[in-house]
């Protein structure tokens, strides 16, 4: 999932 | 959201804030490197490409809209404004960004997680802003003079990188307990190369002394 691509980051 | 990375990302607005200041109060971008401001311009349009393709939190739409909107307004200030470009160091900012565009292109064409144009771009923007600050750094290696603005602009800068590898700590126990190598290699190399402006940037303000960087 993209949280635990840690897309969710900046 | 952690605290660390909240913390992180005001950090991050603190730099954009002081740098902005700098130029639109003082009309000066003495000591700042238009090559690293442009490269964060790069590095803020590949990332952000999934602004138009998937969901986003109003907080993540919001920053990476202030982001991408404040960095192109100060390469925008340093290229074209009449007063602050007289006030570029042009001669000191010497590095030439493709010797980083390129080699962070190709790795990122062999280290991904998957081969789309969205998840090579997101690779590539994380491994050109580990090096972004690399022209800045060797720009004021060669000021004779660095003001505080531009001292604290570089410092916050790197206390961003240490409050989000403190987060990646926090989220690695509390979250994903799994390793993400693309983003933690290239977030600790980033935080690293920090390192010795820290220690001369803490020298200087114990011995309150004006901040040089030995050539």
């Amino acid at each position: 999932s993209s949280t635990s691509d840690l897309k969710d980051e900046l | 959201m952690n605290l660390f990375r909240l913390l992180g990302d005001m950090t991050h607005l603190l730099c954009i804030v002081v740098l902005l200041l700098k130029i639109r109060t003082r009309k000066s971008c003495a000591g700042i490197s238009l090559k690293t401001q442009e490269l964060y311009v790069i590095v803020f349009l590949t990332r952000y490409l999934d602004l138009f393709t998937m969901y986003n939190s109003l907080y993540q739409i919001v920053m990476k809209l202030v982001f991408v909107g404040t960095s192109i307004g100060i390469v925008w200030y340093m290229r074209y404004h009449k007063v602050v470009k007289q006030t570029y160091s042009k001669n000191e900012d010497t590095f030439r960004h493709y010797f980083l565009i390129l080699p962070c292109f190709v790795l990122a064409l062999f280290v991904h997680l998957d081969f789309t144009v969205v998840e090579v771009l997101w690779s590539f923007s994380l491994y050109l802003e580990a090096v972004a600050i690399l022209p800045q750094l060797v720009l004021l290696q060669r000021s004779r003079n660095i003001d505080t603005l531009t001292g604290d602009y570089v410092f916050l800068l790197g206390v961003y990188r240490v409050l989000y590898l403190l987060n990646w700590v926090y989220r690695f126990f509390m979250e994903i307990h799994q390793i993400r190598w693309i983003p933690w290699v290239s977030g600790f190399i980033q935080t690293a190369l920090y390192a010795d402006f820290f220690y001369y940037y803490i020298k200087s303000w114990k011995n309150r002394e004006k901040l040089k960087l030995p050539a």
